[in-house]
């Protein structure tokens, strides 16, 4: 049996937001640690994987490892039966073919009960290195989503360059180009971009703006982002989810040949 | 600017 507890229902529908674009079908692996989910999007390109670790919830009990395959879709038309604040249980038995979803509100005097059907996906599973990093970024979520937003009115592809004066996003397209660049400063001031860099190497990379995007819809679950990057290896932006876990996108770069 | 690869490129089956 699986049974998990959420505080809140807003992380499960902010998680469900971070995820629902880019992929429509994957396995919630559950296991005595917790809540994990690995998938791709449907060109491969893409990867995001969640970390939900059980002794951080409200509740969690999970006795047999158990694979969950949900329609992202459907769970997030589900949740938002919920209020944000609504105490959240979701519970499957074992071999259960169903996942049950219940919501109770702050006043405990509302109880919503929903089931949504399970489905067989036959999902590939990447082994993902641990990698050392050339460079890592830390930045306010926010200004990361705003960076994107405004390059991609400029072009479909973004270059990260990363150096020891800072980080520089720049987009090219038929109609013109724009670069946006963050100093890194060390120095907390009021009102400043507040950017920490971690770097080995300067690196520079391409990405496509749309996947990027997709990320930036996490953006609601962690004040800050951080960026990850190494010559020719994908890219990790990774937004934290309290202490509870975390949310990981890797990109493929694109490499000229 | 630059070829779109797959994360299998880059990350092996687990």
């Amino acid at each position: 049996m699986f049974e998990a507890t959420f505080n809140q229902a807003s992380i499960l529908k902010q998680v469900l937001e971070a995820t629902k674009d880019l992929v429509n079908d994957a396995n919630w692996d559950c296991s005595a640690e917790g809540i994990a989910l690995q998938a791709m999007d449907s060109s491969h390109v893409s990867l995001v994987s969640l970390s939900l670790r059980g002794d951080e919830l409200a509740s969690y009990r999970c006795e047999n490892q158990i694979s969950l395959g949900i329609n992202m879709n459907t769970m997030t038309k589900i949740l938002k039966c919920a209020e944000n604040n609504d105490r959240t249980i979701i519970r499957a038995d074992d071999d259960a073919d169903v996942m049950v979803f219940v919501f109770e509100s702050e006043g405990r005097d509302k109880t919503s009960k929903y089931e949504m059907k399970l489905m067989d996906i036959d999902s590939e599973h990447l082994g993902i290195p641990e990698q050392e990093y050339s460079a890592t970024v830390q930045m306010s979520s926010k200004e990361f989503s705003r960076i994107v937003r405004d390059l991609s009115t400029i072009g479909e592809n973004v270059e990260i360059t990363v150096d020891k004066e800072g980080i520089t996003f720049g987009a090219k397209g038929e109609s013109g180009s724009g670069t946006v660049s963050l100093k890194s400063n060390p120095s907390v001031d009021e009102g400043s971009s507040n950017i920490t860099i971690d770097l080995t190497d300067s690196v520079k990379l391409n990405f496509a703006l749309r996947y990027l995007t997709f990320f930036t819809k996490a953006a609601p679950l962690s004040d800050n982002v951080s960026l990850s990057l190494s010559a020719d290896v994908p890219l990790m932006v990774e937004y934290a989810i309290g202490d509870v876990g975390f949310i990981r996108y890797y990109l493929a770069p694109k490499i000229d040949d | 600017s630059g070829k779109q690869h797959q994360l299998s490129a880059f990350f092996g089956a687990a």
